[in-house]
């Protein structure tokens, strides 16, 4: 489903982006 | 940061322009404190847009209502390694990174492979710009006198390594393709946005502040500096061995942000919208 496409992205994203964030 | 998207997205004759018209989105304006929720959702839209497109590009998709023939199995890999490529692809580098350069102390003499600085010698320029030996050379430190020295039609390099940068540097300004690098500013700011605005809508409080803390480097890079300020204030409250704020009103600052009007999980709204 489109919907589904769009909330992996979204979620890969915020995992990538969470992962680089320093003292977290 | 969604004004400085759009100044980027609607910048002259850009695609999210032209996406505004075809799509009828005349509430959409520039100025996103205006409209600041047709703006939100153009950009939703967009994005949600453009990562479909990717998709349909990847998969080898003509329109996008084809069903791809394969199994659940099939298409629950495919959908990972799509995902997974969009975001790698668009993906920009969120660290900091701080020249060494600019640690160094004032009074170093920057230039030629010496570091010193020899008065009245005659020094030549190389000409990669962005040669990270000196920039300037006494003509005694490279091996030149005034007579050997190239005249002013002629390139001069310091060394193999800046010869070679600058033909790449040259090359790769003319390869660039600004369409998908458009394509992947948008893609980025756009899921970038979406993330937030999940996490507004949870009331996600420790994802909101820990957002607040990745665009910290935005605000600095657009001159945001009210929000600079805000931003530090806010994180030095709760983080790290200068939290100095009681538990209660620690508590209060991450819970208490946002307002839910309707009812309902996942309908929270910022608190400074409403």
């Amino acid at each position: 489903r489109k919907a589904d496409l769009v909330m992996m992205t979204d979620i890969l994203y915020h995992e990538k982006l969470t992962k680089e964030i320093p003292g977290r | 940061l969604m004004q400085d998207t759009m100044n980027k997205m609607c910048h002259k004759k850009r695609d999210a322009l032209h996406l505004k018209n075809v799509f009828n989105q005349r509430s959409v304006s520039k100025n996103v404190s205006e409209t600041f929720n047709y703006v939100s959702d153009f950009l939703k839209f967009v994005t949600e847009g453009y990562t479909l497109l990717f998709a349909m590009e990847m998969l080898d998709l003509p329109t996008l209502d084809t069903v791809p023939t394969m199994t659940s199995a099939e298409a629950e890999e495919a959908l990972n390694y799509v995902s997974t490529c969009i975001v790698d692809t668009v993906w920009n580098d969120v660290t900091v990174h701080i020249p060494s350069s600019n640690l160094k102390e004032e009074d170093t003499y920057g230039f030629c492979n010496c570091k010193e600085d020899i008065e009245g010698a005659v020094m030549i320029e190389c000409e990669n710009v962005a040669c990270t030996e000196g920039v300037w050379f006494h003509l005694e430190c490279v091996g030149l006198t005034e007579e050997t020295v190239p005249g002013e039609d002629e390139v001069w390099f310091c060394s193999a390594e800046c010869r070679n940068s600058n033909k790449r540097s040259h090359s790769a300004s003319h390869t660039i393709d600004r369409k998908f690098e458009y394509v992947k500013m948008l893609l980025w700011r756009g899921l970038s946005d979406m993330i937030r605005r999940n996490a507004v809508r949870q009331n996600d409080g420790p994802m909101i502040t820990l957002y607040w803390k990745c665009d910290l480097p935005q605000f600095i890079k657009h001159n945001h500096t009210k929000y600079t300020i805000l931003g530090h204030r806010l994180i030095a409250k709760f983080t790290g061995l200068n939290c100095f704020l009681p538990k209660r009103l620690r508590q209060d600052l991450i819970w208490n942000r946002t307002i839910n009007l309707s009812g309902g999980r996942g309908t929270n709204i910022e608190t400074d919208l409403v």
